[in-house]
């Protein structure tokens, strides 16, 4: 969470 | 993968495939705001340069191609093909009241300072507004024909439904994204006098037709 959040949405 | 985010995503899908099919069968984009689908074509060109960097799934990454290849083929056939039909009268908002404070926005507010970070960050700030000419394009003909109705309607479902998708997530994951977060918000937000509209007009078999 927060900083380099995973970003597997689109 | 929860049920709210794969509803939101097919609904998005969706929204995209009604635009296409309505521009299609009817050979014309009367109504239809190019400037917002110009400043999607750019949110998901400056979003999914990650294709190439990183893999989540394949449903991802197909999604990705999905939507870049869609929206591009959109703002083809508003540009090029069937350029006659397009209301650019109407269509006046100036994007660059969007696109400007979005990037000093992303180069401020961001989890990190990168190229990839910010222009991630970029394009979720810019998703958020870009109905915007839309919405203006339909307040100034005071009207829309049902089937762009039911475009905006899929379309702004898409991140009420990533809202809840987020909330489920905090919860069940703790996972959550701020940024994400509140600029799905603004996102929905706009899309509520919109939604009001719909349910209490369009639903109930009139056309969606703004006082005058």
């Amino acid at each position: 969470p927060g900083v380099n959040a995973k970003k597997d949405e689109l | 993968m929860n049920i709210f985010r794969f509803a939101g995503d097919l609904s998005h899908v969706f929204a995209i495939i009604i635009l296409l099919l309505k521009i299609w069968k009817t050979r014309s984009c009367a109504g239809i705001s190019g400037k917002s689908q110009i400043l999607f074509a750019v949110v998901y060109l400056t979003r999914y340069l990650d294709l190439f960097t990183t893999y989540v799934s394949l449903y991802n990454s197909v999604m990705k191609v999905l939507f870049l290849a869609t929206s591009g083929a959109t703002v083809y056939l508003m540009y090029v093909k069937f350029k006659a039909t397009y209301d650019h009268n109407h269509d006046s908002f100036r994007i660059e009241f969007l696109l400007v404070p979005c990037a000093l926005l992303a180069l401020v507010i961001n989890h990190e300072f990168t190229v990839m970070e910010v222009l991630w960050t970029f394009s979720i700030y810019l998703e958020s507004v870009a109905i915007l000419p839309q919405l203006f394009l339909v307040s100034r003909t005071g009207e829309a024909e049902s089937i762009t109705s039911h475009y905006l309607f899929a379309l702004g479902s898409y991140r009420a439904l990533y809202l809840l998708n987020w909330v489920y997530r905090y919860m069940v994951e703790s996972h959550y994204d701020l940024i994400a977060i509140f600029a799905g918000v603004v996102q929905t937000v706009l899309y509520c006098d919109f939604f009001y509209l719909y349910i209490t007009k369009v639903l109930k078999g009139k056309k969606l037709q703004l006082p005058a």
